[in-house]
């Protein structure tokens, strides 16, 4: 996964993505 | 012996069946606890989802590969469905961990979230199958099965597919680096084409995101 370039905040996940928060 | 594309490709689904192995067609015990401590309980339509999403991918994939392939499709979407609980397992762990809520029921029954995860999940198997595609299991390497042919099935938007693409590669630390490296270019995909569509919920996000701004902006009424 170090290729991969991870854009979600510390703060954020799939809850917020998906307005679950 | 050296590794060749095709022992590469081969050991890649080796590697994933062997995963897959431990995993189950059906919730885990700890998703049944996460299931049970949701306001709604969503076991039900996650189950019916999984089944009536099996339906159509295996009349999907005969459609394509061929009548007599019917069989193959199902296998491929079974080992989907179970890397679909496995990650989903893993994502409700760290999001506990992360929000301290046990309570899931708005995402766990989310169709969107469900729909777009399991065809994370059964992308991920048909590309792993699909750097192997040859004649032996049937399907021809002419059949393009690969990315976005499964937004088309689970009828799906490429930004919600978009959505669990991070979330699924931290959720599962034995994903390959060529899937890693798949899945990144399905989102620079959808990013620079597919989420530009007619249709795309990023617009409704542009057009809210928008007006959040102007009314930020707005100054405030002297009663205020």
């Amino acid at each position: 996964a170090q290729d991969y370039h991870f854009g979600l905040e510390e703060g954020e996940g799939i809850s917020e993505l998906f307005d679950c928060d | 012996h050296p590794q060749t594309p095709v022992r590469a490709a081969m050991s890649n689904i080796q590697q994933l069946i062997m995963i897959l192995n431990s995993a189950t067609d059906t919730p885990s015990d700890i998703l049944i606890t996460y299931f049970n401590n949701c306001t709604v309980n969503p076991k039900d339509s996650i189950l019916k989802r999984v089944e009536s999403l099996e339906h159509i991918f295996k009349k999907k994939f005969a459609e394509a590969v061929g009548q007599g392939c019917a069989e193959i499709g199902s296998q491929r979407y079974k080992l989907g469905v179970r890397l679909y609980y496995r990650v989903m397992e893993s994502m409700l762990k760290s999001e506990e961990e992360r929000l301290s809520v046990q309570n899931f029921s708005k995402l766990l029954n989310d169709n969107i979230f469900h729909t777009s995860l399991l065809a994370c999940a059964v992308e991920v198997v048909m590309a792993t199958y699909g750097r192997n595609a040859s004649q032996s299991d049937g399907t021809s390497a002419e059949t393009d099965l690969s990315f976005p042919w499964i937004l088309n099935v689970f009828d799906l938007k490429a930004f919600d597919f978009y959505k669990v693409i991070e979330s699924f590669i931290k959720a599962e630390p034995s994903l390959t680096r060529e899937m890693i490296k798949h899945l990144q270019h399905c989102e620079h995909q959808i990013l620079e084409s597919l989420a530009w569509q007619s249709g795309s919920p990023l617009f409704e996000l542009i057009k809210q995101s928008k007006e959040r701004e102007s009314q930020a902006e707005q100054p405030e009424p002297p009663s205020a």
